[in-house]
């Protein structure tokens, strides 16, 4: 098993640059971020801030849940709602210089985790696919 | 690094068995299946018949993009399909008695794969968080 390879990895070598995330602004309707994720057919992206700092992430289950009634799915709410009422902000975040087990241990209980510099900037998301693709070509049994 | 270990570990000792897994039955209408994956949480859940065999998988993403019109997503139109126009039937699956590697490279473009036996009856899900759990424990540099 080639350990060493692996050890010499780092976040920035396997997360999907920033150009390439789809994502939401921190003050969109919810209307128009459950329609970036139902047409990228991502369960959840980031939310980024009008200078592109990392705010925090956001799902379908979130907002389906923010306006599930009594009856029905109340979805005329989300044109009033903002995605700051309901994003995710507890996520851990990796910065581009850390190495592969520490990205390992970052998406055991999360499928992305946000890649962010010293200043907040989003840098990329590091996901399980990636990791699990570098897992798989490096152990030969 | 213990390859031993985990080469010897099967699909059944890693996997959640059925009694755990949140499901959907194949002739249930859009609108159960919706509320069934909002209340869980989970961005997609197995599909099973009456007599618990696999059917396919469900997800969020195929039941919003199915009543999503030019003006606004129809909610009402839940009502009336079926989970079987909308589910997702071409996804591999596991047997229980599969070794490590096979349900590595499973998992590496699905967030989790059914565990089906010879005669087609669900006997669980294998996730990504259960083999990143795995290799992590495995894994000490
Ligand atoms: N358009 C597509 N083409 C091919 N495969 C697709 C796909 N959309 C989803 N998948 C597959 O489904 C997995 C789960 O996607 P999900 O959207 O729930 O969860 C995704 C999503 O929330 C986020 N993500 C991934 N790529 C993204 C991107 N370019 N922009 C924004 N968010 C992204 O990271 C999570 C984990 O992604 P990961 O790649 O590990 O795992 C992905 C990937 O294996
Ligand atoms: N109630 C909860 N408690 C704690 N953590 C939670 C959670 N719901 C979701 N998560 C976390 O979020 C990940 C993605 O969940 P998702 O629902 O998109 O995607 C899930 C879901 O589609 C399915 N799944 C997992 N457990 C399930 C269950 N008991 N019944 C039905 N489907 C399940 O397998 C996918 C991958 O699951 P995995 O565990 O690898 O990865 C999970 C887990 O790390």
């Amino acid at each position: 098993v080639e350990e060493k390879v692996m050890t010499d990895i780092l976040a920035e070598e396997l997360m999907i640059s920033s150009e390439k995330v789809a994502h939401v602004q921190i003050g969109n309707p919810l209307e128009h971020a459950l329609l970036v994720l139902v047409q990228s057919g991502y369960s959840a992206v980031p939310v980024l801030d009008s200078s592109y700092k990392f705010k925090g992430t956001i799902g379908k289950t979130k907002i389906l849940q923010s306006v599930l009634g009594l009856e029905r799915f109340e979805m005329e709410k989300l044109s009033t709602k903002k995605v700051e009422e309901v994003m995710n902000q507890d996520i851990p975040c990796l910065n581009k210089k850390d190495d592969f087990l520490t990205c390992l241990k970052a998406v055991i209980n999360y499928p992305f985790v946000c890649v962010v510099d010293n200043e907040g900037f989003f840098d990329g998301i590091l996901t399980r696919r990636a990791i699990l693709k570098q897992l798989n070509k490096n152990l030969h049994i």
